[in-house]
């Protein structure tokens, strides 16, 4: 299997 | 000040109860639009938002912006003290050291109170943005718990692929391969059985099934469940709650092969 993905790299900061 | 109440005490148990073991201290935000929550779990791969519309209560106040900062396992703590048929009001102070609870019977006369300590917590925010998903599908909740747990007992991910012919989710692992496929679906008596699948494209996505099996702790929340794909954006599974409120869970894909 792949590496997990993280939601900082999807959704930024606000 | 807040003062805030709810019909049913139980629901906001449920939904702590659903979240607790993925995020742990978590600032409940007030303002007169209703209670929300984001938060998201120490790894950074699943995301909780919470919205508990004004309309969910009755009567709702909220002067001005406040961040309740509550650990959930204390609040758990002091939910399990209602009864399921209570009724709730959460109290508080502009600048608040406590939220208070009130747990009324409808039945009797029997009135509890608790406070619960506040906690300073400095969230990270995400800015979600809004989404025009590739694919929508619409299931009974109960099925979407049943298949994240069965898949669940052969591996620790989950593919979903999304196609005008249904939805599959499929797993490999040790001692074998699993599959369900799921295709559109339409139960007059039973709506809440129904499989509806939107698509504007074909989407494939793998997932962690033991974020998904945690989601599902939501399932006594909602009949339905909603998940909403695109390719290469975190997984959106949604739990629709009375008066346009939801609990929202996010997952971020796995990625590569």
């Amino acid at each position: 299997g792949g590496g997990q993905g993280n939601l900082m790299s999807f959704f930024g900061m606000k | 000040m807040l003062e805030a109440r709810l019909e049913q005490a139980n629901l906001l148990k449920k939904v702590v109860d659903a979240i607790k073991d993925l995020v742990q201290d978590c600032n409940f935000d007030c303002n007169d639009s209703g209670v929300a929550l984001q938060a998201m779990d120490n790894s950074h791969v699943a995301l909780v938002s919470m919205m508990l519309k004004a309309e969910s209560f009755s009567p709702f106040r909220c002067d001005r912006n406040i961040a309740l900062g509550i650990n959930l396992t204390s609040l758990m703590k002091v939910l399990r003290c209602a009864q399921n048929e209570d009724i709730l009001t959460l109290k508080a102070e502009d600048a608040p050291d406590v939220v208070n609870l009130v747990f009324e019977s409808s039945e009797s006369d029997r009135l509890s109170e608790y406070d619960i300590k506040l906690m300073d917590i400095d969230q990270e925010h995400l800015g979600i943005p809004e989404t025009e998903y590739a694919a929508t599908i619409t299931m009974p909740s109960a099925e979407f718990q049943r298949i994240c747990r069965d898949l669940m007992a052969l591996s620790e991910s989950v593919a979903i692929e999304a196609t005008k012919d249904g939805v599959k989710f499929s797993c490999s692992g040790d001692i074998g391969n699993g599959a369900v496929t799921l295709r559109s679906h339409t139960n007059v008596e039973k709506p809440d059985l129904n499989v509806e699948i939107a698509l504007s494209e074909p989407v494939a996505l793998t997932f962690s099934l033991k974020y998904l099996v945690n989601f599902c702790k939501a399932s006594g929340l909602s009949s339905t469940v909603k998940l909403c794909l695109s390719n290469e954006v975190p997984l959106l599974v949604e739990y629709g709650l009375a008066s346009n409120s939801y609990l929202r869970f996010y997952l971020a894909p796995k990625i590569g092969d």
